[in-house]
């Protein structure tokens, strides 16, 4: 019975209906809406091939191909609705899954994705993925952090200090995401914010992806001199959550929302417990 | 005694490359890790004399540090407890806080003493599946919490009777 979608007082996304996944964002002061398909992948980890015997490692990423696997094509989905806030869970595999939040009068969409532990049992190492697919025209342009201090432009396939001949065309194309990516058009900015440090990339235009997890069954020869495979408290492998926060703005004004938002992420309230009454209070 | 150095010593250790970038030998990660651990417990008794010094209450406070899968024994089952926001940035914040709950009914007050809009949910299943679940929370207590600029509010929180269960809105697929 129409689309599934969940908004708040700035901001709206919609699902698809058949697929279950996120599939427009709108900004409702601003007027913005873009089409944006959301979901999670994973890239299959090279072990060496013709051109290189070099396997993704600890050091070293790199994938087998270029097209990463989709996790799911179609997740079920079911939704809370509340007056403080509104929630859309969507299930993608039995280790993957994703919590899309709206709270009351915030400007932003929070994504909480659950990732792991990643099975390995067909002996292929896996680099997972979420990757925002959109319109915008970015001219293989988009841009990254390093402590949120200086913002680079990244252009695909290209360094600004020397001719360079492209050979992995994923990898080679990633970069550090400290605490933020975005790309723009002439209009609308598309901005996540990370919770960590993460890899991230554009390999299309109009295209975003962050690295969320990976386990691999091979050592890089870099040093470590041991597969990346984290155990995890039971053996059976680490199983991670996380958040990206997802602003969608036009290209004057999403500095002062993503720099604020950064910081407020970046140096979050504690919170801490007491048992008892307790007083009322507050300082100044 | 509180003591901030055990924290200070394990985050100089863990500045170096291996440990920034995850690409050392997965016992030094344990190593990293315990040391952390080890470095957060001191700090806990540093922060829980500092709240008690400036707001003049001695407190036995609890630090919960498996939210993100809401996971806090010690507060789960009680019938009146505090939440102490402190916020280190030089702005005040609202942020929305969520808490680990095995009641359905809780009312909230604020700082000032008037009651704060709050909401029960229950744990969703992907958390439930991440914790096995092994007898933890079944709720969360959501509400939206204001912190002045480098400083702290106390929301204090009771329970009240289980007269209305909470059900879980059907599921829309």
């Amino acid at each position: 019975k129409g689309a599934l979608k969940i908004e708040n007082e700035y901001i709206r996304v919609l699902f698809d209906t058949n697929t279950g996944l996120i599939s427009k964002i709108d900004n409702l002061h601003k007027n913005l809406s873009l089409p944006v398909t959301q979901s999670f992948y994973w890239y299959s980890a090279s072990t060496g091939n013709s051109e290189s015997g070099q396997p993704s490692g600890a050091y070293i990423f790199r994938p087998k191909g270029e097209a990463p696997f989709p996790m799911s094509k179609k997740v079920q989905t079911y939704t809370v609705q509340t007056d403080l806030f509104q929630e859309v869970y969507q299930n993608f595999s039995s280790w993957c899954s994703q919590t899309v939040r709206l709270y009351k009068n915030q400007k932003f969409v929070e994504l909480e994705w659950t990732v792991g532990p990643i099975p390995v049992g067909d002996n292929i190492g896996k680099e997972v993925i979420s990757r925002f697919d959109t319109p915008l025209k970015t001219d293989g342009i988009f841009y990254t952090d390093s402590n949120g201090r200086e913002i680079l432009a990244r252009r695909r396939d290209y360094r600004p200090t020397w001719n360079l001949s492209q050979t992995e065309p994923v990898a080679g194309n990633y970069y550090p995401v400290n605490s933020r990516i975005y790309m723009k058009d002439g209009k609308i900015q598309l901005t996540v914010l990370t919770d960590r440090s993460q890899g991230g990339s554009s390999i299309k235009d109009g295209s975003l992806e962050l690295m969320v997890h990976r386990r691999l069954l091979y050592d890089d020869n870099r040093g470590v001199g041991e597969p990346l495979s984290e155990p995890g408290y039971d053996g059976n492998g680490l199983i991670v959550r996380g958040k990206h926060f997802i602003f969608l703005e036009t290209v004057d004004d999403s500095a002062e929302l993503h720099r604020l938002q950064a910081q407020a992420e970046y140096m979050a309230p504690w919170t801490i417990m007491a048992e008892g009454a307790g007083t009322p209070y507050s300082s100044h | 005694i509180g003591d901030s150095s055990v924290l200070r010593k394990a985050m100089g250790v863990a500045q170096h490359h291996d440990a920034v970038s995850g690409t050392e030998k997965q016992h030094v990660a344990d190593d990293y890790a315990k040391k952390l651990a080890k470095g957060w417990d001191r700090c806990e008794v540093l922060v829980s004399n500092a709240l008690a010094g400036l707001s003049g209450l001695k407190q036995n406070f609890i630090f919960c540090n498996k939210l993100n899968i809401s996971v806090c024994p010690r507060i789960e089952e009680l019938g009146q407890f505090t939440v102490t926001l402190y916020n280190p940035l030089a702005r005040a914040v609202n942020v929305f806080v969520r808490i680990p709950v095995n009641g359905t009914r809780y009312t909230l007050t604020d700082p000032k003493g008037s009651s704060v809009l709050n909401q029960i949910v229950p744990v969703s299943d992907f958390t439930k599946a991440v914790r096995k679940d092994r007898g933890y929370a079944v709720n969360e207590l959501v509400f939206q919490a204001r912190v002045p600029a480098l400083g702290f509010s106390i929301y204090s929180v009771s329970r009240k009777s289980d007269s209305a269960v909470f059900r879980r809105p059907p599921p829309r697929r």
